[in-house]
């Protein structure tokens, strides 16, 4: 309504509490007599870009493999294609879940939330849903939210694909998902935004959302697209840091790249041959 | 194992399947 008034913003004047909000255009965070505060907590949010985001459609085209060592690390890189996810009730491999989806290649996914290699437990880092789910999973642990606040939330649709910062508090419910986009198939949240508008995201810019372990020195594993919009993913065959890995994508034309779990999930398929594990 | 996976659908290129299996593990 503001928009069509002509004004540039607008706020609510409804009092309550912050995670009962509605949806991201509807925040119960701020009442109209704490505007002061309000940008003062906005001018934090935003510190080293962290409000960057990504939009744009799906290119789908034939899946091509390549590998090259750039800057140190040994890339595998799949692009091309029509991504989807898939939950496991428990825990499977890749190359199992390749097969039994009829898909052709195949990458591990987020970050999950036992970590245990033993452990059967199937809860991700973040919110998900795949196209089998009717509505959007959310996180609440409320207790990591913190932790998670501006990572890439990852969502794409038959028709199109974004990366938005996940503002937790504000994404409980479904509506606030489709508020980004309606036709939502799938969603997940990165572990850190590491390429961004084809420019590698700095060590502090990765470690303002990452995790205090992104660098270590892993098999790592990202997810994104190409400059032409395709779905690129892939995996490194030696150990890097995110840093790294950063400045290594960023060189071979990837576009925008969210970490994915790292080390012992690594996984990377194409049909039934394995180009990188843990 | 791992209880998310990004997969991918679509026509593999040949040239691509070839390169693959020299790096198969």
């Amino acid at each position: 309504l503001a928009r069509i008034l002509g004004y540039k913003m607008s706020f609510t004047i409804a009092n309550g509490l912050a995670e009962e909000s509605p949806g991201i255009l509807e925040v119960n965070r701020y009442v109209h007599t704490r505007m002061e505060k309000a940008w003062e907590d906005r001018d934090k949010a935003i510190k080293n870009g962290v409000t960057y985001r990504y939009e744009a459609p799906i290119t789908v085209g034939p899946i091509t493999y390549e590998s090259e060592k750039v800057e140190g690390c040994d890339l595998r890189l799949i692009r091309g294609g029509m991504p989807t996810t898939f939950i496991s009730d428990a825990r499977q491999g890749v190359s199992d879940l390749v097969k039994a989806t009829g898909s052709q290649a195949g990458i591990n996914g987020t970050f999950f939330a036992m970590a245990a290699i033993k452990s059967t437990d199937n809860r991700l880092v973040g919110p998900s849903k795949t196209p089998e789910m009717a509505e959007v999973l959310p996180d609440m642990e409320t207790t990591r939210w913190p932790k998670l606040r501006n990572r890439p939330l990852v969502m794409w649709g038959p028709y199109g694909a974004a990366i938005y910062p996940y503002q937790p508090a504000t994404m409980v419910q479904d509506r606030a998902y489709r508020e980004g986009m309606l036709d939502m198939t799938d969603c997940f949240l990165g572990g850190a935004w590491l390429v961004h508008q084809g420019m590698a995201r700095t060590r502090e810019q990765i470690l303002a959302t990452g995790s205090s372990d992104s660098m270590d020195y892993r098999r790592r594993a990202f997810f994104g697209f190409d400059m032409d919009g395709r779905p690129i993913c892939g995996a490194t065959y030696n150990s890097v840091t995110s840093e790294q890995f950063a400045v290594s994508l960023a060189e071979k034309g990837v576009s925008e790249a969210v970490l994915l779990d790292s080390g012992f999930s690594t996984s990377l398929v194409l049909g039934e041959k394995i180009l990188a594990s843990g | 194992p791992i209880p998310h996976a990004i997969l991918l659908k679509g026509e593999v290129d040949k040239a691509s399947e070839e390169l693959a299996k020299k790096d198969e593990i």
